[in-house]
Parts: structure tokens; C-alpha cells; sequence
């Protein structure tokens, strides 16, 4: 199983919209993919229908069990209503564990080992993060062989992504681990000069980890979310889904070069 | 002075953009005003041309001093280019405070005194908030009078701001604290059905508290951010400008009446 996460300390680039469609893709294809929803604010499990304030079976008991050291029962994973892509949702108590856990040794692992279990089910796992540098992200960059950073085309987001590719570059160091990065541009509207100019940029300063290609602005995104039906499952052909297909078939061919 | 903040634990959602876009539109109306950034990621702080990884004094500092208990040698405040708008900007030291002094007593109230210095100096104060719930969104709580919710008309947030809204009036009952909020809606699309649909469920189910207006979506934002000058101060005609200048007129009206 090949495990990646969509991770930006920055808010609303697209990390979620990015991990929902390229399991769409996934499943489209005929593969066996599973989701993990790490945002305390859970919009990957409300996208599939569930509350993530009335959850029973989370992410959150995973961290609680192995505080507990009790014999973990086994990651409870939620169906979708698409064969083949299952997720295990998020659930708002997942806010306190920074508070709660942030100093504990060892919980940087927990995802990885709870991963661990599920390795001959799935042929890829995307874990989603939520915005922000704390126990979760260093969790999912632990769990994690590929790591996808959706930026978005703005100038703001350069700024932005300079901290981000420093941090991890600090957490690797001191994690001795080697975690591959991509950086996925996305919002890309061609009408706009800040758009045009900030991918020129993006280019230049991060030649080799850079995708060559754009998650172009599409309002079907949108409706797609309020159908609960990932885009690149509903309209393959659409602007947008045709580019997370193409992202798809590059991140395998990286993943097959290195 | 007048206190508000902007906050949502969704990222994205244009908590920052509604910051520097009110705040531009006091300056252009000749009133002086001071935005505080309470984000580790510092869009506000970069949007100004300031650095949060090398930055000296931020409000980072205000939280040290809390914990040290030394004097307050009363907090730094930095100019813009425009005059009468000053800001506070944010460290990314600040994504550390949660786990430092998550648990801690008191350090819920460090904006607030902090603002007590410089009531005489200002009209109006805007915090802006990282997309968390933790210590920094609890100190905008307790330290402003309203709160601007800022929400995407789109369907996932919905089921957030439900989240957010029940999150509110657990922290005010422990606070035994009343704070007026205000449901901005942001990125409206009118050729979107989501967006059409989500904006007449918002305006239902939160009647007392949304604003009648809305934000619409206006490329121009962007290409604002690029130039570091607030699209209200920059063009107050555009559409993204003039919905800001009513949203304004709105929230002092609402003031005046409570
Ligand atoms: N390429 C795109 N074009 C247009 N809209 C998009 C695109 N990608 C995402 N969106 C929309 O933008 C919003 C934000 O996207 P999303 O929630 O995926 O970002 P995020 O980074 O996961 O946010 P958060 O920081 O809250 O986790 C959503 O409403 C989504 O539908
Ligand atoms: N009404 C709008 N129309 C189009 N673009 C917008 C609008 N409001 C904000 N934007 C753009 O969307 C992006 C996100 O906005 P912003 O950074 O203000 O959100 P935020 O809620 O502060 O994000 P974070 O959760 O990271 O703090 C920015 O690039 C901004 O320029
Ligand atoms: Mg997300
Ligand atoms: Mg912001």
C-alpha cells in the first residue's frame, strides 16, 4: 500500500478537495483506496455524509488507545457509498490533543502503526490534514512516503510554502526520514496576472519538486461537495477532473522512479 | 475602541481578506485602525510585507510577557504605508503557545489586557484568527465585542458552522461572557447553484445573525494580495470593495443598536 498526505499550514488551497479526488480517481480505475480524515474540522467525513462531532469509530480513538496501551481492537474503517473507497473519518475532539499529547514521546507514530494493520487491503492511503504545524500534521509526515502540498496560485501562498518546506525539512532532520514532497498548484485561473506570475515563480524556486501541471479553477468542485460525490467520480471529463487524473498518472510515475 | 475578530475554523473562507478589506475601509474614511494577526501562518503579517519566521516583536511577545509576568513593556505596534492603519504582527512561534500553554489558567485573557493599552488610540481593532480552535481563538473571543464569522456559500460549510456556532456558546457559558456574532457570507457565485442554494439555508437557519448582504467572489482580491494594498483602499468601487464598504455600514449600525 503507498501511503501519501495532503498537507498547508495554510487554510482553504485545496487539501481536501485534493485527497477526495484522487481517490475518485482511484476508485474510477478499479483500485482499492482508503481515506483518512485528520482535520479536527472534518470536511472529508462530512463530504461523505457523517458528523464529525457525533462520531463513534474515529481517528481520534487511535490516538486514545495507544495512550491507553490497550490492545488496539483494530481500526474501525467506514464504507462509502463507492465500492472500493473506504475512509476513517475525523471527529472534532481531535482539536485537544495538542493540548493534550503535544509533549508525550511517541505520538508522532500512531498513524503509521495503525496503518500497519491495513497494508494488504488497500492499494494506496491519503491522509488529510488540517491547517495548521502540530501533532497531527507530524503524524501524517511520520505515516507518510509521498507527501502532496497544494498551493495555491496566489501570492500570499509563496510566502506561505517557503515556512512549510522549512519546517518539514526540520522535522526530517530530527526524525532521520526522508519524506518526498510534490507541490501541487492549484486554483489556477490563466485570466489572472497573480495566478500566471505566481506559477512562474512556483516554477522557478521549486524546479524539482513541482508538478508540470496546474488543478485549474472549476466551479463543479463546488457542486460536486454538495452532491458528496467526488468530481473526478461524477465527471471525469470535467476541467478539473481531468486534471487530478493527470496528477494521478505522475505521482505513480514518481513514485516509480524513486 | 471598538473590538472585533474574524473567525472560522475553516480555512479559506476569506477570515483574513475581511479583515484588511474592513480595516481598509476605515482608513479611507479617515479612522484609525489597528488589525492584530493571531495566525502562526501570518497571511496578514505577510500581506503588509513582514516576515513571521524572522519577525521581532509580534504578539508572540504579548504571551511571553503574560508568562513571565514582566512588566508589559507595552506592546509594538507596526505602521503600514497607509496612514491610520497599524498592525500587530503575528510570529509562527505562535503555532507552539497551545501546547506550551494550552492548559494553563489565564492565559485566555493576554489580548485582551494587551488592548487595553491602546483603547485611546484607535477606533476600531480587528483580530484575525488562525483556522483552529484552540488558544489563540479563545483569546480573540474573550478580548473582542463581535465576532465576524465569515462563510463560504457552499455546501460543506453548512455543516461547520453549525460546529462553530455550538463551539461559541460553550466557551461564552464558561465565560459567562456575551459576544455578538455575525455570519458574513463570502465567495458568493450567482451562477452557482451551490452557492444560491447554500445562501437561502444560511439565511434560514441563522436569521438573527447573518448579514443580508454578501461577499462575492471578485478575482480582484488576488491580484490586491499580490501588491500588499487592501482592495478597499486600492479600488473601493469594485464589487469586491463596495460589498465591504456596506458590511461596514452594517456592523456599525448593528453596534449602535445593541
Ligand atoms: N480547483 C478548484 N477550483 C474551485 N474551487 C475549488 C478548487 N479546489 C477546491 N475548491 C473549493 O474551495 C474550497 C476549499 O477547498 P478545500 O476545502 O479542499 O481546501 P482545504 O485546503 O482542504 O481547506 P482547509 O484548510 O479548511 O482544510 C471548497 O469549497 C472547494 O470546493
Ligand atoms: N470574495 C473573494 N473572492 C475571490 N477570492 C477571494 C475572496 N475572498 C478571499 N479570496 C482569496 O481567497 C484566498 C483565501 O482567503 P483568505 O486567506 O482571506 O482566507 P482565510 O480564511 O483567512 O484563510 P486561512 O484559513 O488560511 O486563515 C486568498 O487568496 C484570497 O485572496
Ligand atoms: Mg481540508
Ligand atoms: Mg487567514
Amino acid at each position: 500500500m503507498k501511503i501519501w498526505a495532503t498537507a498547508n499550514q495554510k487554510g482553504g488551497v485545496g487539501k481536501t478537495t485534493s485527497a477526495v479526488n484522487l481517490a475518485g480517481v482511484m476508485q474510477k480505475r478499479g483500485h482499492k483506496v482508503l481515506l483518512i480524515d485528520l482535520d479536527p474540522h472534518g470536511s472529508l467525513t462530512s463530504y461523505f455524509g457523517l458528523d464529525p462531532d457525533a462520531i463513534q469509530d474515529s481517528a481520534y480513538d487511535l490516538f486514545q488507545q495507544s495512550l491507553k496501551k490497550t490492545l488496539n481492537t483494530g481500526i474501525t474503517i467506514h464504507k462509502t457509498r463507492f465500492k472500493g473507497l473506504d475512509f476513517i473519518p475525523a471527529s472534532s475532539a481531535l482539536a485537544t490533543l495538542d493540548r493534550q499529547l503535544g509533549a508525550k514521546d511517541g505520538m508522532g507514530l500512531v498513524i503509521k502503526k495503525s496503518l500497519l494493520q491495513v497494508t494488504e487491503r488497500y492499494d494506496l492511503a491519503i491522509i488529510d490534514c488540517p491547517p495548521m504545524l502540530g501533532l497531527l500534521m507530524v503524524n501524517a509526515l511520520a505515516a507518510c512516503e509521498r507527501l502532496l502540498i497544494p498551493v495555491q496560485t496566489e501570492f500570499l501562498a509563496l510566502k506561505g510554502l517557503e515556512r512549510m518546506v522549512h519546517t518539514l525539512s526540520m522535522i526530517q532532520k530530527a526524525r532521520k526520514q526522508e519524506v518526498c514532497y510534490s507541490i501541487v498548484p492549484t486554483f489556477y485561473d490563466q485570466r489572472l496576472n497573480a495566478s500566471i506570475e505566481t506559477l512562474g515563480t512556483l516554477k522557478k524556486q521549486y524546479k524539482e519538486t513541482i508538478w508540470d501541471g496546474v488543478i485549474p479553477v472549476d466551479t463543479q468542485f463546488r457542486e460536486a461537495s454538495q452532491k458528496g460525490i467526488p468530481l473526478t467520480i461524477e465527471r471525469i471529463s470535467s476541467k478539473g477532473g481531468r486534471a487530478y487524473s493527470h496528477l494521478l498518472d505522475y505521482l505513480f510515475e514518481l513514485d516509480e522512479e524513486s
